[in-house]
This record gives structure tokens, C-alpha cells and sequence, in this order.
């Protein structure tokens, strides 16, 4: 086999025949609730780096399987008791930057529409790693994020805020921002891309292109792409009950 | 004449056998009858066997039991093994002399996660909680 489990000594290994082969494979299907294969699109012709999401998803793996066996092992913070994590990876990136007026943003939309039924928001994180900013030296920025709620034509669009961070120009880091407030919507509306924007600002409150401060986009190598991160919990009333 | 003495009844207990019991000299481990009581084992299917692992990133592989023995309620693919331990334990403990002792009554039960791929290359990682049973009465 790979290089994963090994089978226990002295566990027998029988050649399953077709029938006893299709029993198996729909148990496996049926105990680790896997909804089918996939269509994915055509294999990558030669070997490719891991891509950022499934890198952080293997890490809550391990933790989350770290404590199969002890139940009442503290589990890691935002697993909670989550029982279904999704990260959202189809993004339309968009810049309102590089001369043009201010402020600068830049926008990321996703596609939310792989969201299951019955499953209740418990926390929601847009993830976007930073690089120390070779323009900005030794400067506090403030990185600022809103929902997206609705795009006027004539004006500027409905915003929502969501979450402010603190950090250095010169930190690199996975910068976490909290999107959960955002989850309402987005359930009673899955038809509707998720967007995300997210400003950056000094503390004499000048706007800063978000690339010049150092954020990545979808540019960046697969590693370090940005994306979003839900926990579910299932819920006989999928919707939080507005504060 | 000397009337023999009654051999007394063991006591009907409705307790599920313990977990660390092993077969001792009052147990039959043919069952009664001379009939083999139902044993499990453990077949472990390798994903990349399954030509899976493009699609599900964790685990590697899945352990599949199947029993053999007389079991009223044999292992299969709409029976795993926490219900079949189950049911085979409570049916003995009505017709012990016609159902053989399970020999993975369920002590402890834990959680199933699993992380793959969906149709739109997003990753899902999904817990099934009490789902496998991971201690039983065989070993």
C-alpha cells in the first residue's frame, strides 16, 4: 500500500472478490459519510505543490483525530464541537488599487454554494498570509474587513463590517480574520457569491494598496493562497437567530 | 438412595459481557452444541488500493471487519460492526443456548473523520462521532 497505516501483524489479507469489493467500498462510503467520488477536474500532469486549504484542513485533521480516542481531550479551540469543517477555495479576486483613488481594497469573492443543508455556522475565518512589506517600513497598519452585502451601480456598495486586525509591516504571518458574522447571510443566500473586502490602513489613517502592505492573493504560491475556513455544527435550525 | 445433588442455574445477569474478559473455563468458545462462537477480524483496505487518494486526503486506508463463526447477525455492508455486536449480545442474552456469545460486545466507542475533496476542489474534513469500535471482547 502507501505510505499510510500499515495492516496489524497477523491481520489476514484476502483478495475481496467484485461483490465482496463493492460491499466494502459502500461501507466505506456509508461509515466515513462520504457523499461519492467526485468529478475532479483532469489530474495535474506533474507533481504539484499541496495548496494552502488542504495544508491547514490536514493540520485540523490530525487534531480532530488526535482526540477520536479521548473524548474528553480538550480539542483544539476552533474545532470545538464542530463535526463538519469546509474550506472555500473558488475565488474571484478583485483590486481596487495600484494608483487609482482612494482607499484601496482588495476583494475576494467565493463560491458558497457546495454549502450542505441542515448544518449551523459556528465560526468562519478568511485566511491571507503576509509577507514583511518592503515599502513600508516600521509602520503600524490596521487591516480592516467587511461583507460585501450589496453592490449599488451608482454609489459605493453596502458594507458589513466584520473584523479588524493589528499588525507590523514588517510581520509575515497567517493573518486570521473573523468572517462568522457574515455566516447569516450567506445561508439564506447560497446562491450568492460570499465577497469579502479588506482594507489596510497606517495609524495617521492613510489607505495602503493591500499588496504593497504585503498581502497575498491568488498570485501567490499555492501554499500561501488565501481562503476561507467554516465550521459547522449540525443543527435542526441551520440559521443563527439574529442578535 | 442418595439424591444427587441440582447443579445450580447461573444467574441471568442482564450486564453486556466485560470487555477485558477473555474466554475462561466456564465459557464455551465452541458455544453450545460444539458450534463456533462468531470471532471478528480486521481487513484493512488500502485507499490507494481503491485509487482513491486523489480524492480523499485522510485517512490512508479504512479497517473493514467481517466475522466468522455462527452469527445470527453476520458483519457486512449493512451491518458494521458496533450494531452487529450489539444485537448479536442482546439476542443471546435471550436464547443463550440457541444465539452464540458476541465476541465484540462494544465497551468503547469513538469518532470517524475523514478529509477529501468535494465537486469544487473545496477541502471538507467530517467527524462521525461514536461510530467505530475500537475495543472488543476478542482481544
Amino acid at each position: 500500500g502507501g505510505p499510510g497505516l500499515r495492516p496489524p501483524p497477523g491481520c489476514p489479507q484476502r483478495c475481496l472478490g467484485a461483490s465482496e469489493r463493492r460491499d466494502v467500498q459502500r461501507e466505506i462510503l456509508s461509515v466515513l459519510g462520504l457523499p461519492g467520488r467526485p468529478r475532479l477536474r483532469a489530474a495535474p500532469s506533474g507533481p504539484r505543490l499541496p495548496a494552502s486549504a488542504p495544508l491547514f484542513m490536514l493540520d485540523l485533521y490530525h487534531a480532530m483525530t488526535g482526540d477520536d480516542d479521548k473524548d474528553d481531550a480538550p480539542a483544539e479551540r476552533r474545532l470545538g464541537r464542530a463535526d463538519l469543517v469546509m474550506s472555500f477555495v473558488n475565488m474571484v479576486e478583485r483590486d481596487h488599487a495600484l494608483g487609482q483613488q482612494e482607499p484601496h481594497w482588495k476583494e475576494f469573492r467565493f463560491d458558497l454554494t457546495q454549502i450542505p443543508d441542515g448544518e449551523a455556522v459556528t465560526a468562519a475565518e478568511f485566511r491571507i498570509y503576509k509577507v514583511p512589506s518592503i515599502h513600508l517600513l516600521n509602520r503600524t497598519l490596521h487591516v480592516s474587513m467587511f461583507q460585501v452585502v450589496q453592490e449599488q451601480s451608482n454609489r459605493e456598495s453596502d458594507l458589513l463590517f466584520l473584523d479588524l486586525q493589528t499588525l507590523q509591516a514588517g510581520d509575515e504571518v497567517w493573518l486570521v480574520l473573523d468572517v462568522t458574522a457574515a455566516s447569516d447571510r450567506w445561508l439564506l443566500k447560497r446562491h450568492k457569491d460570499l465577497g469579502l473586502r479588506l482594507y489596510v490602513e497606517t495609524e495617521d489613517g492613510h489607505s495602503v494598496d493591500p499588496g504593497l502592505a504585503g498581502l497575498l492573493g491568488q498570485r501567490a504560491p499555492r501554499s500561501r493562497q488565501p481562503f476561507v475556513v467554516t465550521f459547522f455544527r449540525a443543527s435542526p435550525s441551520p440559521i443563527r437567530t439574529p442578535r | 438412595a442418595v439424591r444427587p445433588l441440582r447443579r445450580r442455574q447461573p444467574k441471568k445477569t442482564n450486564e453486556l459481557p466485560q470487555a477485558n474478559r477473555l474466554p475462561g473455563i466456564f465459557d464455551d468458545v465452541h458455544g453450545s452444541h460444539g458450534r463456533q462462537v462468531c470471532r471478528r477480524h480486521e481487513l484493512y483496505v488500502s485507499f490507494q488500493d481503491l485509487g482513491w487518494l486523489d480524492w480523499v486526503i485522510a485517512p490512508q486506508g479504512y479497517s473493514a471487519y467481517y466475522c466468522e463463526g455462527e452469527c445470527s447477525f453476520p458483519l457486512g455492508s449493512c451491518m458494521n460492526a458496533t450494531n452487529h455486536a450489539i444485537l448479536q449480545s442482546l439476542v443471546h442474552l435471550m436464547k443463550p443456548d440457541a444465539v452464540p456469545k458476541a465476541c465484540c460486545a462494544p465497551t468503547k466507542l469513538s469518532a470517524t473523520s475523514v478529509l477529501y475533496y468535494d465537486n469544487s476542489n473545496n477541502v471538507i474534513l467530517r467527524k462521525h462521532r461514536n461510530m467505530v469500535v475500537k475495543a472488543c471482547g476478542c482481544h
